[in-house]
């Protein structure tokens, strides 16, 4: 699957959501 | 009659001989099955894969007794509430976990055997409306639990011995909670599926809700049976009991979904569908590693590679009975076939 189907990909997708989401 | 119907399908490129039958454990107790499972136990002689069956009112334990040759070493007795599933729990030995209840499941247990006096031991984990359990790495279960107003999501972590050490709750997404998985390779990570077919990812440490992300309305009902992250994305094998045929894909079984979490788009990327001519619909079944066995409404059992979305395996209804449960063991090696009437066929894959 391509990056313009799925939108941008991040690596870190984890950590950057739990850095976002609320406590 | 139905043997004999699924023979040309098993001579179109599916292979009778991937499933080799090692052993049969034949209850004596003409009770009704419900699950079978498999479970770690240490005696004596060392650390030992033993085979757990379950009944409605009873657990038994089965332990090799030669390479061919099984025998019935312990039997727990429960209540008048029926046992309706064993819950694997992960590395962990001497332990086996069932849910127990009517509809939906009402209490979770533990069955141990004391270490002081060899007693069978029960221990009760936890009661609630329960509509979803599954056993975590770590010693530990997660389940959702609804009442009239509003749904727990709560892990239960679990001492070696088997003591409930306590606890804390997820934060719930508002639709109903059905199925859970663990991510594997991310320790804190945790998907589950809901009654509106959306995919919820949290951090198992902070409790967080951290994305929810629709599987789409082709599909209703989809199970998650199993999750992994690779190169930024989410993949998620996915069971469809209620899914309809169609003609791009066939009547599939399982589906391989890669999700972006960051984006909450998803592309499918791989079909396990019945093979073609094979009659009947995907009952019930389980995933380990890159294998997914499923019982099928006609009573056989299909086995499928799901990274190349091929069935690889299939096992007819026995002459003596429909199969009603498929089960890996530990791993995708060896798998657990099961007919109602307690009989239980190990299969080397």
């Amino acid at each position: 699957c391509s990056e313009s189907d799925l939108g941008p990909i991040s690596l870190n997708w984890f950590e950057e959501l739990s850095a976002e989401a609320p406590p | 009659g139905v043997a004999e119907e699924l023979t040309p399908v098993l001579l179109d490129g599916v292979r009778e001989e991937s499933l080799q039958l090692v052993s049969k454990l034949k209850d004596s107790c003409s009770c009704c099955a419900v699950d079978v499972g498999a479970v770690w136990w240490e005696a004596a002689g060392g650390r030992e894969l033993c085979v757990v069956t379950a009944g409605e009112s009873a657990v038994s334990l089965w332990r090799p007794l030669a390479p061919d040759r099984w025998g019935k070493v312990h039997t727990w007795q429960l209540g008048e509430i029926p046992v309706i599933q064993i819950v694997p729990l992960p590395d962990t030995c001497n332990l086996v976990c069932i849910a127990l209840g009517d509809l939906e499941i009402g209490e979770i247990r533990l069955l141990q055997i004391s270490s002081e006096n060899d007693s069978l031991k029960q221990s009760l984990v936890k009661t609630g409306n329960i509509k979803a359990v599954l056993g975590l790495k770590d010693r530990r279960l997660v389940s959702s639990s609804r009442t009239v107003h509003e749904q727990q999501v709560e892990i239960t972590s679990l001492s070696e011995t088997g003591r409930s050490k306590g606890g804390w709750t997820l934060m719930p997404p508002e639709e109903t909670v059905l199925a859970f998985a663990e991510v594997e390779g991310m320790g804190d990570a945790l998907v589950g599926t809901t009654t509106v077919n959306s995919i919820v990812v949290w951090n198992l440490k902070t409790g967080q809700l951290l994305k929810k992300m629709h599987v789409g309305y082709s599909y209703p009902a989809s199970i998650c049976h199993r999750a992994y992250s690779d190169s930024g994305l989410l993949f998620v094998v996915l069971s469809h009991p209620h899914a309809k045929e169609s003609e791009s894909c066939g009547n599939p079984a399982f589906r391989v979904v890669a999700f972006n979490p960051r984006t909450a788009r998803s592309t499918g990327v791989m079909f396990s569908s019945l093979p073609p001519g094979l009659a009947g619909r995907y009952l019930e079944g389980d995933v380990k590693d890159a294998s997914a066995a499923a019982v099928l409404t006609s009573g056989a059992i299909a086995v499928w590679d799901l990274l190349l979305g091929h069935c690889t395996a299939l096992l007819p209804p026995d002459p003596t009975g429909s199969w009603a449960l498929a089960r890996w063991a530990t791993s995708s090696t060896c798998l657990l076939a099961g007919q109602r009437d307690g009989t239980v066929c190990l299969y080397r894959y």
